[in-house]
């Protein structure tokens, strides 16, 4: 279903989900609750929109009966350290490219990534200072990176 | 129409407030 323009701010975090179906159910869950719970704050009130967070409830509720046995879903603790972990680990990644002076498209996008999934940390609650430095260097360096290698110059 | 309108609305933004409460609530 398309996204409602209303709702363009989380149709990043939508389609970390979507990449992330097979690979990380978990992941994929929670990038899509951070979605619900975001696009209802956004607008909940126009049709398509509350027939686009009506259709992404629904894919919820079927995941969760999906991943019943899943600590990751049934304890939030065990959630947040899931998404926490996986969210730094890519930092790390692209970080350690970053360091090593190796820029291209997987390095930027699990830089974003990265971003994207600490936005969807806050789903457990306040995010610490720290993750909230993580996050805005994380989305800064992968803006910085894309923009020198798109003009063609040697990122610093 | 209006006001039919805007109470179908109201009536579905509470249902899924209370679906996604229990969503979480089970977690």
């Amino acid at each position: 279903m398309a996204l409602p323009p209303q709702l363009k701010s989380i149709q990043h975090h939508l389609r970390t989900a979507q990449e992330h179906e097979k690979r990380d159910p978990v992941v994929a869950y929670y990038c899509r609750l951070y979605a619900m719970q975001t696009g209802m704050k956004l607008d909940s009130k126009t049709p398509e929109c509350r027939k686009f967070l009506v259709k992404l409830m629904d894919q919820l509720e079927t995941m969760k009966k999906e991943l019943a046995d899943n600590d990751s879903i049934t304890q939030e603790v065990v959630g947040n350290a899931h998404i926490e972990n996986y969210a730094l680990k890519m930092f790390l990644y692209a970080d350690n490219e970053d360091r090593s002076g190796r820029f291209h498209k997987n390095m930027i996008k699990s830089f974003y990534t990265s971003s994207l999934l600490l936005d969807v940390l806050s789903v457990f609650g306040e995010l610490s200072e720290e993750n909230i430095q993580h996050r805005k260097y994380a989305r800064w360096k992968a803006t910085y990176i894309h923009n020198c290698l798109k003009n063609g110059e040697n990122p610093q | 129409t209006g006001s039919v309108g805007t109470s179908v609305a109201s009536a579905e933004q509470d249902e899924l407030s209370s679906r996604l409460a229990k969503l979480r609530d089970q977690m």
